[in-house]
């Protein structure tokens, strides 16, 4: 057995991704099938090794959009890992996870939601309902029922996610953010704006304390800017243009995507509300960090 | 805006399934 040895494998892993990145999928996919050829000489179809280079070969096929291939061999590596590992194994969670990713991308929702519920389920089993994997996972499947417009599940499986990652991870964690920022949009298509309002303004209100302190009179993040600002306009209005610009440049130096899609959803969502001033006050501020 | 956001978000890929 030529691939016996776990080193080997990872080997040989590690050179058809590489082949696989720079796109040479000619040098990867006969790479991949020779090794699964040798690897069902010495070990039987039914082995944990062979489902690793499926899995390997499905990675590659899925880079080159080839979804419905990817998924065949995915099922296949999964019956192997179910047959071999058992079905309540971490690595028959991930398959499932991986299947019903490329059945996602496929837009077959209503059959990726079963696969990625069982998943889940299995995850929970093995690492607890309180594991970072199980709130991925959570995330996971309110995409996919989000794509359903399932709005009030997609809504449970965020807060579920949310309170893991809260929990476990703490508040200023990125992964927090991001799924708040998921929370809101899903709000948004359900026309709970106040709802959404309410999550942008903490994700920024944290993005701001983590960077510069407790928000108080002097410190306060660039919403509280903005809406004073918009209150403030026909105060204005003898005084020529708005030049206190005061400390919220500092505001607008917390830097990262998440801050910046919450900037330009919250702008939006002012603007909605007829706020110009205020949004325009965000999205100038999304502007400069991009 | 909205858009972007939910461009944003994408299921993801669990890598482990290549390491067991």
């Amino acid at each position: 057995g030529r691939l016996r040895d776990p080193a080997r494998l990872r080997t040989l892993h590690n050179l058809v991704i590489q082949y696989a990145s720079q796109g040479r999928y000619e040098v990867a996919v006969p790479l991949c099938k020779q090794a699964l050829e040798d690897l069902e000489k010495t070990s039987g179809h039914d082995h944990p090794d062979v489902a690793t280079m499926l899995n390997i070969l499905a990675l590659v096929y899925r880079d080159q959009n080839k979804y419905k291939e990817a998924a065949h061999l995915l099922n296949d590596a999964l019956a192997i890992r179910e047959k071999t590992l058992g079905k309540d194994h971490p690595a028959v969670a991930a398959t499932l996870n991986n299947l019903a990713v490329l059945y996602g991308k496929r837009g077959k929702y209503k059959e990726a939601e079963p696969l990625c519920k069982r998943a889940l389920e299995i995850r929970e089993k093995v690492l607890g309902k309180f594991h970072p994997d199980v709130a991925k996972q959570l995330n996971n499947l309110a995409l996919l029922c989000q794509n359903q417009g399932k709005y009030e599940e997609v809504e449970y499986y965020y807060r579920r996610a949310l309170e893991i990652y809260e929990s476990k991870l703490g508040a200023d964690d990125p992964n927090v953010a991001k799924t708040k920022n998921n929370l809101a949009t899903c709000y948004l298509k359900q026309g709970k704006f106040k709802d959404a309002e309410t999550l942008y303004k903490e994700i920024l209100t944290r993005a701001h304390e983590k960077e510069f302190g407790s928000v108080n009179n002097d410190n306060k993040p660039i919403w509280m800017h903005a809406e004073e600002r918009e209150e403030s306009k026909d105060k204005r209005r003898d005084a020529g243009p708005y030049v206190e610009y005061g400390s919220w440049y500092k505001a607008c130096k917390v830097d990262s995507p998440t801050v910046n899609t919450t900037l330009k959803s919250l702008g939006a969502l002012y603007r909605r509300q007829g706020k110009l001033e205020a949004a325009e006050t965000l999205e100038e501020c999304a502007s400069k960090s991009r | 805006d909205q858009q972007g956001a939910s461009r944003q978000q994408q299921l993801e890929w669990d890598d482990s399934t290549l390491t067991y």
